[in-house]
């Protein structure tokens, strides 16, 4: 489903170039539970954010879904990602003026659905995710936490073919951690391609397939035996 | 050092009144190291907010060193928290257009200290926090982990009594999260008094003595036997 071949990412500050990824070779099928590991700064979120076509790399190409992205404008980009992708933000990147509940439901409102039906899906999740008490609250009054959990329901909202999650519980408690994990799983289980960034070992040790990362190349990649 | 007293905060949204504070009472040491968990929105960074005069208590009294700061002028609280309290943010709270460098210095420039003496401590601290290489980026040039670190950096320029941490290592990994730890509890072994909000139980654990907050109260208050 998703094809990175000899990705490069530098990023020059000052007169100072820096090597943010590093020659990626990455084949995803669809489906896959995986998850991607390693220090603070390795690299992990420039190459979700590649994935998720919210980034350009320098050079390489990047195939999903057998288009080839890297080759096509920004408009055409954009339609691609809003079809295919959902994305959880490290940092949330919640509209402030908007409330709990229109921030979750933007992508539905952006493809023209009901509000009728936008209303009972983001009710669905924000019940799984037990924030269904805030969704008239804006950014403003939400707790790190809760805010965490409203990124989450924007990004499933509309069952997207590959879900992108970076970082998705660092704000979180054990418990409402573990409630985010069940949606997130239960999603792949239906057939959704999930790619987890985490710092959290338990979390990221679910997956199927482990990816670590250092100093922007794959370091390891070990997928779980059978048994 | 720090007394809360009958502390309450009651948000309005819309029509529904929310209590987030429900009548703490607290007492802190000078010197002491304490660990504050609990679920997403039970209020530990309001909590913290209070402690770190960010914020008013609807009623109660809030004193800390002997001065009643539930009864001082907007400016006095400004100045008794410059002086005496850092803090490290939740989400950072850093300046946009500042690099990493000038964030981090950003209290002792306030603080008219000298500019060599200002890079010389901003130096040392990233050092320990290892991102020393990262002296000279903007935020928005920096890793989520890098952020959070920048934050904590900018918390501990002035060496102050009281050292208030919003989930401290939410973005970072074991390794970069343990180094963090390390510097934090080498202040408070020097006599900084050190409150930790934290999701991390493995963190949380650490310290003398730990809170557990339920829906605005503190439902435990542990201290740690001699032994
Ligand atoms: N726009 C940019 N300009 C310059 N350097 C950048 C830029 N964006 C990221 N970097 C650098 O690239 C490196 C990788 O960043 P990235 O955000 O991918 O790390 P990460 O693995 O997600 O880290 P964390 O675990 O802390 O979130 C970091 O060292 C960061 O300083
Ligand atoms: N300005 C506000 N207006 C209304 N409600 C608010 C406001 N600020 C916070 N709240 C509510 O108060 C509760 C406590 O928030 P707080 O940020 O203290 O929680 P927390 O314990 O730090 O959570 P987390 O672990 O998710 O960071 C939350 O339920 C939140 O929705
Ligand atoms: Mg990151
Ligand atoms: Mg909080």
């Amino acid at each position: 489903l998703i094809n990175l071949n000899e990705i490069n990412k530098c990023y020059q500050v000052g007169d100072q170039p820096l090597q943010v990824l590093n020659n990626i070779k990455l084949n995803i099928d669809s489906g896959e539970y995986i998850s991607i590991m390693g220090p603070s700064g390795s690299g992990k979120s420039t190459l979700l954010n590649m994935i998720g076509l919210l980034d350009r790399p320098d050079s390489g190409q990047l195939i999903i879904d057998d288009i080839p992205t890297h080759a096509l404008e920004e408009e055409q980009r954009a339609k691609v990602r809003r079809n295919n992708i959902g994305f959880i933000f490290q940092n949330f990147q919640l509209i402030p003026r908007l409330t709990a509940e229109e921030n979750a439901a933007l992508p539905m409102m952006l493809a023209g659905i009901d509000i009728k039906i936008r209303k009972q899906r983001v009710a669905e999740l924000f019940s799984q995710l037990g924030i269904e008490q805030r969704l008239h609250h804006l950014p403003k009054q939400l707790s790190g936490g809760q805010l965490q959990r409203v990124a989450i329901a924007r990004a499933m909202v509309m069952s997207p073919k590959i879900l992108l999650a970076d970082e998705p519980t660092g704000n979180l408690d054990q418990r409402s951690g573990w409630d985010v994990i069940d949606v997130l799983e239960s999603l792949n289980t239906e057939g959704i391609t999930l790619l987890v960034v985490t710092h959290d070992l338990q979390l990221g040790q679910r997956a199927a397939r482990q990816l670590a990362m250092v100093d922007g190349k794959i370091s390891e990649d070990c997928t779980k035996g059978e048994g």
